[in-house]
C-alpha cells in the first residue's frame, strides 16, 4: 500500500549538495504497523514526507495507496492524500486560531463534509486522547503534550486507512505517550489501518509488527517483532 | 537561586478558571542539577516559565537569582533573566530566518556585545551538539532533533548562572539525548550553572541531583538522586 524504490531525496545549499536519502527501498503491507528509527538527521520526517506525497523525491518512485506518484499531477496526489491519508506532523501544524475541536474537525470540513453530523465522532476522539476538558482551548492555551494529541485526534478523524505519524509521544509522558500507542495498536488489528511510526522511543517501536533502522539517508537494518 | 512559595496560576476560560498550578513551592539551589517530571498538563511548563521570570503567578512568590520578581517592573525582571537565564524551549522559538549560527549568537546580539569576538565560543557549541556541518541552515532546512539542539546551544552562549530546559531531549534519539544531558552535567559539575530541567524521560531525570514530581499542578513527591 506504501512503497519507495530507490528513492533519493537531495537538498542544494549553494555549492554543498546534502543528501536527505539515498536509495531507498521502502515497503509497507495494508494493515501492518511499521516503525522507523534512526538517528536524529537521519532522514526520517524526510522519508515519512515522501510516502504521503507532501514531497516528492530527487530520484526514485514513491506508491501511495498503491498508485505511483511521479505519474500523478500535484492536484492528483493532493486528493489521493486526503481520501487515505491522516498525518501526525512531528510539530503538530495545527492552526492557532482554531479550538482544539474545531483543528481535529478541520480535515472533514476540507472533505466538504457537514461537521454537525459527526459531533459524537468528534467527541469521542477528544475523549480518547483525554481532552475532552480541553475542547474550547487554542493551542496557545494548551500544553505541548495536548497540542501533540489535538495533532493525533486529527489524523483519525477521515477514518483514513493509512496513518503517518512523526514522533506522536515526543511530548507525552510514559503513561500518556502508552495510551496513544495502544490507540495505534488498535486502529491496526481492529480497523486494519495501516500505520507508520517514525520514533526515537523503543517502547514506541515494540507496539509495531516490525522495525526499519535508518541511518544517514539509507536503511541499514530490520527488525521483526515477533510478539508473544 | 531559584524559589517559588506558594505560588498558583490560574487562565480564565469564559466561566471556566483552569487551575495550572495550585501553592507551589519549589527551591532550587546554586549549581544544583534538579529534574521535573509529571504527566502532560501537569504544570511543568508553566512553572519553568514562573521560574524564568516570562510570567507572573496569580498568587503567591518567585525569586530569580536570589531577587523577588514581584517588587521589580517588567524591565528589571527582562535584565535579571538576560544576565542569568539561559531558556530551553519545549518548541524551541528559533528566528525561521536566521541560521543555525545566527540563533545560537542571538543573546550576545540582544545583550549588546560584538559577535566577531565570539566566534571560537559559537563553533565550540555548534560542535557541542554535533551541527557543526549545518551551521548555514534555516530552521525549515534542519530536522526536528536539529532544531533542538539549535535551541540547546543557544541557551549556553552567555555562559548564564541558571539554565532552563523544558523537554530539551523530546525530538533526540537516544544516543543524542545522552551526549545532550552529559553536557548539562558537565555544565554543573564543572562550571556550576544551576541546571532545571523538565523531562517525560527517566534516563534524563537520572542525571539530575534530585527529581520532583508535579501532578495536576500541585508537587506530590520528591526522589533524591543518590549517586553512585
Ligand atoms: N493560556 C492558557 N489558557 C488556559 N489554559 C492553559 C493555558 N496555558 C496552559 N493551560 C493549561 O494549564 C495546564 C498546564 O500546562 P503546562 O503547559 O504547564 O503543562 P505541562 O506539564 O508542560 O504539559 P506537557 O508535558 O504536555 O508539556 C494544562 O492543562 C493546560 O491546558
Ligand atoms: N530544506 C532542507 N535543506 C537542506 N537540508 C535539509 C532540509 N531539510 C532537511 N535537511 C537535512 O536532511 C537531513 C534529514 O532530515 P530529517 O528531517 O528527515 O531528519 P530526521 O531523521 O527526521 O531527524 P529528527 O529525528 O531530528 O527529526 C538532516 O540532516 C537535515 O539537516
Ligand atoms: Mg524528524
Ligand atoms: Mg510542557
Amino acid at each position: 500500500i506504501l512503497e519507495t524504490q530507490r528513492v533519493s531525496k537531495q537538498y542544494q545549499m549553494g555549492e554543498v549538495t546534502v543528501d536527505a536519502l539515498a536509495g531507498v527501498d521502502f515497503t509497507v503491507g495494508e494493515g501492518e504497523f511499521v516503525a522507523i528509527m534512526g538517528p536524529s538527521g537521519s532522514g526520517k520526517s524526510t522519508l515519512l514526507h515522501l510516502l504521503g506525497g507532501l514531497d516528492g523525491p530527487s530520484d526514485g518512485e514513491v506508491a501511495l495507496a498503491g498508485r505511483q506518484l511521479s505519474k500523478l499531477s500535484d492536484n492528483q496526489i493532493t486528493l489521493i492524500r486526503r481520501r487515505n491519508v491522516g498525518f501526525i506532523f512531528q510539530f503538530f501544524n495545527l492552526l492557532p486560531t482554531l479550538t482544539a475541536e474545531e483543528n481535529i474537525a478541520l480535515p472533514l470540513l476540507i472533505d466538504g463534509q457537514n461537521i454537525k453530523k459527526h459531533k459524537e465522532k468528534i467527541d469521542r476522539l477528544l475523549a480518547l486522547v483525554g481532552l475532552a476538558d480541553r475542547r474550547d482551548h487554542k493551542p496557545d492555551q494548551l500544553s505541548g503534550g495536548q497540542q501533540q494529541r489535538v495533532a493525533i485526534a486529527r489524523a483519525f478523524v477521515t477514518d483514513p486507512a493509512i496513518v503517518l505519524a512523526d514522533e506522536p509521544t515526543g511530548n507525552l509522558d510514559s503513561k500518556t505517550g502508552e495510551e496513544i500507542l495502544g490507540l495505534l495498536r488498535r486502529s491496526c488489528d481492529e480497523f486494519g489501518q495501516t500505520i507508520v511510526v517514525v520514533t526515537h522511543d523503543a517502547k514506541a517501536a515494540s507496539f509495531a509488527d516490525r522495525v526499519t533502522f535508518l541511518m544517514d539517508g539509507r536503511i541499514v537494518d530490520h527488525l521483526k517483532m515477533t510478539g508473544d
